[in-house]
């Protein structure tokens, strides 16, 4: 749980 | 399904228009492991397939495992499964569960 939280958020790409 | 095996389906989505009309995010090292759908444009090849939803989970694309592969690198095989002309069709594994 503690890694999740430290994992950065994802960029998002439009297909 | 057992408990330890999320319902899954395979989409199959027809090149019916000149774009995939999906966005996505995720990947292999970021909060979201595996790549989710986010948007699904209108008029889209996806729009039109009609059994893509957002929030859905990618785990396959033509047979190929999503599965340790970062952002960039799952949006590029989306793009050259769609781009390709062996096929006329994307085959999508995706699953509701997160």
């Amino acid at each position: 749980r503690e890694k999740r939280l430290t994992l950065p958020p994802s960029e998002i790409t439009l297909l | 399904p057992g408990l330890l095996e999320p319902t899954s389906t395979l989409v199959r989505v027809a090149k019916s228009a000149s774009t995939l009309g999906i966005a996505i995010e995720g990947g292999a090292n970021t909060r979201q492991p595996l790549p989710r759908i986010v948007t699904i444009q209108r008029g889209g090849s996806a729009h039109n397939c009609g059994q893509l939803k957002v929030g859905q989970v990618i785990l396959e694309v033509n047979g190929a495992t999503m599965r340790g592969r970062e952002h960039r690198d799952a949006a590029r095989l989306i793009a050259e499964a769609f781009k390709t002309k062996e096929r006329d069709h994307v085959d999508f594994l995706v699953t509701e569960f997160n």
